[in-house]
């Protein structure tokens, strides 16, 4: 493993947008992913429709809340192509589903992997390594406050209420950390993502990630 | 999406003034530790901010295989 890896780096990840007061944190971070690993797949780095996912996946709730599972589930079993966001935008509520003809251009995924890395997050590395940015679901209580540094106590891997999008790690320093991609606005923690120590499963982090295939 | 008053925002953001003195004096001298502090969700009591943003439905994850690591780590 190297001691330091980001997405970022290779200009595959999308910049952090905000779900401002919609409770979509799930949709946020599973277009995330398929927006950087078509871009790791050579396909021009775009915000995909995350409004699509939101109004789309029946097995959800919409702005009301979901699960990475079940969007991913969706977005397998249907085969549905992802839009550009420009062309359904977000407008933070859930709204009725917009079709496209299967001739509209759009990003569909092959397949997706989802396991319990706890206690295994070395495994966890070379997965994002591997399959690019990972989907993961935390007990984010105590991100409320978060201003900065690297996130490794009062946060336990109680309830995952919270969805990201992991794009990277950093172990230089002296506490290893996970670079975390949030969906909470630029303005939030370290322009927008957070640092959690690697090791440990803190916040849950370990607890349920998934892999996207394109 | 009711309006909230502002003495309901003041006693939330009170609230937050001291858990951020709590969670920042456990681990002073611990470098590199997070810093928690005033942002834009300050004036949210805690089961306000998780009623609107921690809306992530959990799952069960199987739980990860060891003979998958060694095709990962076949991986070039």
């Amino acid at each position: 493993l190297p001691l330091r890896f980001d997405w970022r780096d290779r200009h595959v990840v999308t910049q952090v947008r905000n779900q401002q007061a919609c409770g979509g944190c799930w949709a946020f971070s599973v277009v995330g992913a398929v927006e950087s690993v078509c871009a790791i797949k050579g396909e021009p780095l775009e915000d995909l429709s995350v409004q699509q996912v939101i109004d789309c996946s029946y097995n959800n709730y919409g702005c009301s809340g979901g699960s990475t599972l079940n969007a991913l589930n969706w977005l397998n079993k249907t085969q549905v192509k992802l839009v550009r966001d420009s062309e359904y935008p977000f407008k933070a509520q859930s709204g009725l589903c917009h079709y496209f003809s299967d001739s509209h251009s759009g990003f569909s995924i092959k397949g997706f992997s989802a396991y319990d890395f706890s206690d295994q997050e070395d495994q966890m590395a070379k997965a994002l390594l591997t399959f690019g940015p990972l989907v993961v679901v935390v007990d984010a209580v105590s991100w409320q406050d978060y201003l900065g540094g690297v996130i490794q106590h009062h946060c336990s891997s109680g309830e995952a209420n919270h969805a990201v999008l992991i794009t990277g790690f950093d172990r230089t320093g002296s506490t290893p950390y996970w670079i975390v991609r949030n969906s909470w606005g630029s303005s939030w923690g370290v322009d927008g993502y957070a640092h959690v120590k690697m090791g440990g499963n803190i916040c849950g982090i370990a607890d349920s990630v998934s892999a996207v295939f394109v | 999406n009711r309006p909230r008053s502002g003495d309901r925002q003041a006693a939330a953001f009170r609230e937050s003034l001291n858990r951020h003195r709590y969670l920042n004096s456990l681990f002073p001298s611990e470098n590199s530790t997070a810093v928690y502090g005033i942002n834009q969700f300050s004036y949210l009591f805690p089961e306000e901010f998780k009623a609107i943003y921690l809306r992530s439905k959990p799952s069960r994850f199987p739980r990860y295989p060891a003979e998958v690591q060694t095709s990962l780590s076949n991986v070039s």
